[in-house]
């Protein structure tokens, strides 16, 4: 049913 | 020093148990202008950002900007002790290491207050970049709840896919497969019961319904939800808090293996 991604991949730290 | 006067304390209590069962604790991030809050729940799949403006404070005085880490569950178990009706104060002191909130009754004839422990938390803080969506649906937050429950009978994960038809939220499981499908309907006699679809592109994507299920507490606090839909983005589900803020869900797509 897919991978799930993770937020970090798409928003950086600051 | 910091003072914050809510007459419609039963909102503060709605945003925490919108939020409690996602993120354990969480940095509260006082300022002249309001109050927001970050953070991302356990496995970083999903994040909440809370907004609340001093506008919708009777009283609101924070005389430096502060941040005060607090454990989401006792807070939640304070404010349960808070009547539906009560105006609700928070108190804290430079340097403190407790926050106080206090409890009015609408006649004034009871008063309490609860001091609860701070805590020192590293709190991971993403950039959330502005972003244009490719699809944005904004609905009825009782009837996106009703088909998160209901698919979340069927299957652990959901198929959003926005065309200009409509949006359709799809699943399948072990026995059997469901399809519902909302299209635009702004002909209704209130407009916060309308489906209103703005989409640029098609836009089709899959997502972990424990975590959509977990967004819909955020139910009691707008009648209407957006869901901002773009391939390469999460997916944000907002719920507005009239006059005030916002709860905004982020969660990251389940992408094909």
């Amino acid at each position: 049913l897919g991978s799930q991604t993770v937020l970090p991949i798409y928003f950086r730290h600051l | 020093m910091l003072e914050l006067r809510l007459v419609q304390g039963s909102l503060l209590k709605k945003v925490l148990e919108s939020i409690k069962d996602l993120v354990n604790d969480a940095n509260f991030d006082f300022s002249s202008s309001g109050f927001s809050l970050q953070s991302m729940d356990s496995s970083h799949v999903a994040l909440v950002a809370l907004l609340l403006k001093s506008e919708g404070f009777e009283h609101y005085r924070c005389d430096r900007n502060t941040s005060m880490g607090m454990n989401l569950g006792n807070m939640s178990k304070m404010l349960k002790c808070a009547g539906n009706d009560d105006i609700i104060t928070i108190k804290g002191d430079d340097g403190s290491d407790t926050v106080t909130f206090m409890f009015e009754s609408p006649t004034q004839d009871k008063i309490a207050d609860f001091e609860m422990k701070l805590m020192d938390i590293d709190s991971e803080h993403l950039g959330i970049p502005e972003a244009e969506y490719h699809a944005i649906v904004k609905m009825p937050s009782a009837e996106f709840a009703r088909i998160c429950k209901d698919l979340a009978s069927i299957g652990d994960t959901v198929v959003i896919s926005v065309t200009k038809e409509g949006v359709k939220f799809s699943t399948r499981g072990d026995i059997g497969t469901a399809n519902i499908v909302l299209r635009q309907n702004t002909t209704v006699d209130k407009p916060e019961d309308a489906t209103v679809i703005e989409m640029n592109e098609p836009v089709s994507m899959t997502f972990a319904l424990r975590y959509m299920n977990s967004f819909t507490k955020a139910t009691p606090l707008s009648n209407t939800v957006t869901i901002s839909m773009s391939p390469d983005l999460p997916v944000v589900v907002e719920y507005k808090i009239a006059e005030m803020g916002y709860v905004r869900f982020y969660l990251a797509p389940k992408m094909e293996e």
